[in-house]
């Protein structure tokens, strides 16, 4: 992952 | 994106028009705490640091610029509007911010995935987003008289958080490697915040009576 999964989230 | 974490955003939109909509329709914000709203707006300001760095998608750059819209209006209104900042309970809603600052930014300089500015903040809002509510159900235990439209905003917040878990279970079971402890605990402390508001707000819909927290 280039950003962390989490980051989608609000 | 799934459907509970769809749910969850729509519930926590659906908080902050509650909410906009007393303050701006009945021009009062009695029962509501500054201190939290304030403690809000300093979680999306940290978290969405991203906000022009990272294009994730459409829906996730509105929903973060209508946060953080938001949450600084709301902070506006109790503060300076010249009629609904005379409903402001400030005498009652007397929690102090660096209570719950200072120990989330220590515990953010300590505790996070990868020791850079940005990381940092982005943990230090998760932290702090999981104690805001404090303030919020501290003058909620004080305030005899908890209205309505003030009822349904704590309720709609800590159904948001709900179901962010059920989304963060369902993620779980689909996406591969996804293992988030800081998110996962934090969010769960937050959650658990709302237990007691939970059980009282069940109870006066099921009886049928105003929502009163005991003291």
């Amino acid at each position: 992952y280039e950003t962390s999964p989490i980051k989608d989230e609000l | 994106m799934n459907i509970f974490r769809f749910a969850g955003d729509m519930t926590h939109l659906a908080s902050v028009l509650v909410l906009l909509l007393k303050i701006h329709t009945i021009k009062s914000c009695a029962g509501i705490s500054l201190k939290t709203q304030e403690l809000y707006a300093l979680v999306f300001a940290t978290r969405y640091l991203d906000l022009f760095t990272d294009y994730i998608s459409l829906y996730n750059t509105l929903m973060k610029l209508i946060f953080l819209g938001s949450s600084f209006s709301i902070v506006w209104y109790i503060r300076y509007h010249k009629i609904v900042r005379r409903s402001y309970d400030k005498d009652q809603d007397t929690f102090r911010h660096y209570f719950l600052v200072l120990p989330c930014l220590l515990l953010a300089l300590l505790i996070n995935e990868k020791f850079t500015f940005r990381e940092v903040m982005w943990t230090f809002s998760l932290y702090l987003e999981a104690v805001a509510i404090l303030p919020q159900l501290v003058l909620l235990q004080r305030t005899r008289n908890i209205d309505n439209l003030t009822g349904q905003y704590v309720f709609l917040l800590g159904a948001y958080r709900a179901l962010y878990i059920l989304n963060w279970i369902y993620r779980y079971f689909t996406e591969p490697h996804y293992v988030h402890w800081i998110t996962w605990i934090s969010g769960l402390v937050q959650t658990l915040l709302y237990a007691d508001f939970f059980y009282y707000y069940f109870q006066s819909w099921k009886n049928n009576v105003k929502l009163e927290l005991p003291a």
